[in-house]
Parts: C-alpha cells; structure tokens; sequence
C-alpha cells in the first residue's frame, strides 16, 4: 500500500502479505464484474484491434484511466487511426473489439480471405447494442488503375433449410478504388443486434468483391484488402459499442 | 444551570479537540490515529503489476483509490463541502452525544473510471465503471 501523506509525496505504508494480495484481487475481480482473472493466450498490444482499443481509450480518459468530463463517452471524443476518424457513440458504456475467428470455424476455414467470425456468446441480454462496425485494411492494388472502382459486399450468413445449406444475406457495402489505402468501416449494427439477441444466429460473415465496370468478382488480397495472413497492425476486427442496462456491483 | 454548564463544558471541550487539529500539519498524520484530522481526501495506490495482471490489463497502470477519511466536529463550518444536514447533525450530536452520532466524511463527488484489458478470448474490453474514483469528501 502506498498512500499520499497530504503533502505531495507517496509513503509506502504497508506491505502485503501473499494471502492480503489474494483478497485484494478478489475484492478489484468484484467491483470489474469478473469472477476470475482472465488469462488471454495472446496479449500483444501491438496487434490492430489493442493499438485501435488503447487510442481510442486515450482519447476519452485523462490520466490513471478517470473518464474525462462528466464520465461519459461522447462523440467529441474523436480517434484517429491511420486516415480514418472514430466517434464513440453517446450512451456506450463498455466498447468490445472483437477479434476474427473464422480459422476455428469449421463451415469458414475454407475460405479464410473472405470470411469472419466474431464471438458475440460473451456479450449478456442486459447489454445493448448501440452500433458495431467490422474494419479492414485496404493496401493500394497496383494491378488496376488507380480509379477503377469496386464494391465491397459484407453478407451475414445464415442457415438454410438443409443443415448443409447456408443463405447469405446482404448486410452493407462499401465502394472502394484502387489506389485507396487506409482503414475502411462497414457499419454491423444490425448484425451485432441480432447475434446479442439470438447467439445461435451467428454464423459468421461473408465478403464479396466486385468489380464494378467488369461486373466481375475478385478476390480480396488482390484489391490489396488485408487478411488473416497480413500484418498483425492491419489485419481485420470488429468494434461494438454497447450501453449496460444495469452495472453489476455487489453490496458492500 | 446544571445543564447549562454541561453545555458550555462540551462546547469547550469541541473547541478544544477542534483546535487540537485545526491547525495540524500534515507530515504528522501518520503519527497520530486514524480519524484525529478533519475530514479529507486521502490516497491509496494499488498497482496492477504487483498484483501480476501486466498479463491482461492494458491500462490504467493501477488503481488510485482514493479515500475519505476524518473527523466531522464543531465547528462544521470549517470542513470541508459540509452539507445543512451535517451541521444540524453537529448540533444534535453535541448536545446528545450519546444518542445521535456526529456527522461522517464520506464522499460528496465521484466520477467514472475506465479500464481497457484483455478478455480470455483475446478481444479487448472497454469498460466504465461510474462512480469508481472520490474526487472530493464531505461531512454528510
């Protein structure tokens, strides 16, 4: 324990035992809401999804993490990440990236460049979604001239009448050229909506790449757009901002 | 007049004790027993990395739990964000001390804090956590 003597300085008060520290990280497990702490395989802050994550928390915390303002994350709390600006909705009290794990998806794995799994069975009924948006790196395509045009098709999937048989339904699209370079955002709200309702609905998503004035489809990587294989800074994630119905504290 | 002296005697001996730490400096807080300041805001640290979380806490880098601590005693006035209630409770606890207690430092301010960590999953969380951190104290 270090404790502030009034007068500017840190004393250290008091040193814990391995029993004390046992409590202690109960008793902050409790007031986060957890029942254990979590154990991440992979905790890398360099990968797109935390670097994205901890921009947009510096932006909206001063120091020691305390919610600037009156304790609310508000639109002017804008984040710039690469070329492209983020504005964390009013109303959002928890923001989840979520990381994309169709490698694990036995009806995606096949088609890893074009598909997307994002893991909504955390996310309780008392949470709701205030919007989500799926993001993906676009690298300049050198292939095409720089103003040639395509349509970026996100599709949810969902299941046919044969367990086999699975329906793809449009979700958004984006148009994107060539020569674009930066990270684009495909507004997944009602997507997100739905998979927090109903988990089971959630199969995954699809991407279709079209080439406009070809009326052809191509595939992804050569539209330069990064996938699983890319760098860890730009490879796909999804953002859901969320508004808690009720915060659980326990009575103390 | 028995009760009347008894007044003016508990009176004095407010006075007293309030003087006692009026003018107290800070730098011997540690030596004297808890609750013998007047109340204010007091602060405790508690770093994550000692509790072995660098693993999956991204930031903040700890804790700084900040406290209400002291003593609400006549003259109110002289404390800190004292509410009316609190200075009518002084009245009453001094002159029943034994049946109203005296008003209690607890905080009159609070804002939000937010912690970024990773979840078991990989996927980053964002959470507020509203009314977490005292910005000020107050006799209550």
């Amino acid at each position: 324990y270090y404790v502030d003597n009034g007068i500017g300085q840190t004393e250290k008060v008091h040193e814990m035992n391995s029993r004390d520290k046992r409590e202690l990280q109960h008793e902050i497990l409790t007031l986060l809401g957890l029942h254990q702490r979590p154990k991440p395989k992979s905790s890398t802050t360099k990968d797109s999804a935390p670097t994205f994550m901890l921009n947009l928390y510096n932006s909206i915390t001063s120091d020691n993490g305390v919610v600037k303002d009156d304790g609310n994350f508000h639109s002017s709390h804008n984040v710039t990440i690469g070329d492209s600006v983020v504005q964390p909705i009013e109303g959002t009290d928890v923001i989840i990236s979520f990381v994309n794990k169709a490698k694990r998806v036995p009806h995606l794995r096949h088609e890893k460049d074009r598909t997307f799994f994002f893991d909504f069975s955390d996310v309780t009924s008392k949470e709701t979604v205030v919007g989500a948006e799926l993001r993906l790196y676009k690298e300049k395509a050198k292939k095409w001239k720089k103003n040639h045009e395509f349509h970026i098709q996100m599709y949810m999937i969902k299941q046919g009448q044969d367990p086999e048989d699975k329906i793809l339904e449009p979700v958004t699209n984006v148009t994107a050229y060539a020569n674009t370079e930066g990270w684009i955002t495909f507004n997944m709200t009602r997507a997100a909506e739905r998979w927090t309702r109903q988990p089971e609905s959630n199969l995954g998503l699809f991407m279709k790449v079209l080439f406009v004035s070809k009326g052809r489809e191509i595939d992804p990587n050569k539209l330069g757009i990064v996938s699983y294989r890319g760098s860890e800074d730009k490879k796909p994630f999804m953002v859901g901002f969320f508004s808690s119905q009720e915060m659980v504290y326990p009575h103390r | 007049t028995q009760t009347a002296l008894r007044r003016r005697r508990e009176l004095y001996s407010y006075r007293e004790e309030h003087e006692k730490y009026y003018d107290y400096p800070l730098s011997r807080h540690k030596r004297a027993s808890p609750g013998r300041w007047p109340c204010q805001r007091r602060s405790l640290y508690v770093k994550f990395r000692d509790l072995g979380w660098q693993s999956w806490i991204i930031a903040p880098d700890g804790y700084h739990a900040f406290f209400c601590e002291g003593e609400c005693s006549f003259p109110i006035g002289n404390h800190v964000n004292a509410t009316n209630h609190a200075i009518v409770q002084t009245l009453v606890h001094m002159y029943t001390p034994y049946k109203a207690p005296s008003p209690g430092c607890a905080p009159s301010k609070l804002s939000a804090q937010s912690v970024l960590y990773f979840d078991d999953d990989g996927n980053v969380v964002l959470k507020k956590f509203p009314k977490m951190i005292v910005t000020s104290c107050g006799c209550h």
